[in-house]
């Protein structure tokens, strides 16, 4: 089982 | 000063319905040419995106750009008391605090009025670049929602496999292992159709609990497009017969 990546590197605006 | 007014009220009804699971408090953007949101889940493992054009409206009116924060969870209440033939008119005045919405019905004349209160949400910052999806595959929505409904009862995960002869869905667990695959399907009956367009093969593994929550957006669109690339999240993409697209965004489970 894959462990769950979050969005926020991708999308986040930082 | 905001109103619009859609004349099939379901539509809105399903829309908050298909969101309310995953986002809780939202900022609504509103501008002269549509209404769009956009926010992500507790976990930031998943993301919602709505966006409406104001072509689909009987009557749209917005004269600037307004941020109405409304909790997701209350709406769906106050959307309860629409009936399903009914018309549904949102209004806001500048600097609002409350959002009023009238519901409907020419019919039998019934008329009801919610006037639900706005909120203060301090949300992130959201930038979600244009991307060239290299797997695209556009399924009917029943039946992708069947396969995933399906496929949680054998697997929390499934792997999603596409190249240009088909998409695979494959799950291994404690029961065993397996995989629903579809081909490219042009048939004549618009509905039975699956169109992969694959420039280059991915492989990726998602949460099927969050795919699940997606598909409550079935019964919004006869079709689910889902967009692949194997460096970005897929995008699950339910597309509103003359009012816009509804999207979701789930982060892939990576193996270590």
């Amino acid at each position: 089982l894959g462990k769950q990546h979050s969005l926020c590197p991708y999308y986040l605006a930082r | 000063m905001f109103e619009a007014k859609l004349t099939e009220g379901l539509i809105l009804k399903k829309i908050v319905e298909s969101i309310k699971d995953i986002v809780t408090d939202v900022n609504i953007d509103i501008s002269p040419s549509g209404i769009s949101l956009q926010a992500m889940d507790s976990s930031h493992v998943a993301l919602v995106s709505l966006n409406l054009s104001m072509d689909g409206f009987e009557h749209y009116r917005a004269d600037t750009n307004m941020v109405l924060g409304v909790s997701i969870a209350n709406l769906a209440k106050v959307m309860k008391l629409a009936d399903n033939n009914d018309q549904i008119t949102l209004q806001a005045d500048q600097e609002a605090t409350h959002l009023k919405i009238i519901f409907e019905n020419p019919k039998t004349e019934r008329t009801t009025e919610f006037n639900l209160n706005l909120i203060t949400i301090d949300s992130e910052h959201l930038a979600i670049p244009e991307t060239e999806y290299s797997s695209v595959v556009t399924i009917n929505s029943g039946e992708f929602s069947k396969i995933c409904k399906e496929l949680f009862s054998l697997s929390e995960t499934v792997q999603i496999t596409t190249n240009t002869d088909y998409v695979q869905f494959s799950v291994e667990g404690e029961v065993g292992s397996g995989q629903v695959r579809l081909g490219h399907n042009d048939s004549e009956k618009k509905e039975d159709q699956t169109i992969l367009e694959v420039s280059e093969s991915v492989q990726q593994q998602f949460a099927i609990r969050y795919l699940n929550m997606f598909n409550k957006a079935s019964t919004l669109s006869s079709f689910t497009r889902l967009c692949l690339h194997q460096e970005q999240p897929l995008v699950v993409e339910f597309k509103i017969d003359n009012l816009g697209v509804l999207k979701y965004f789930l982060a892939p489970k990576i193996s270590d």
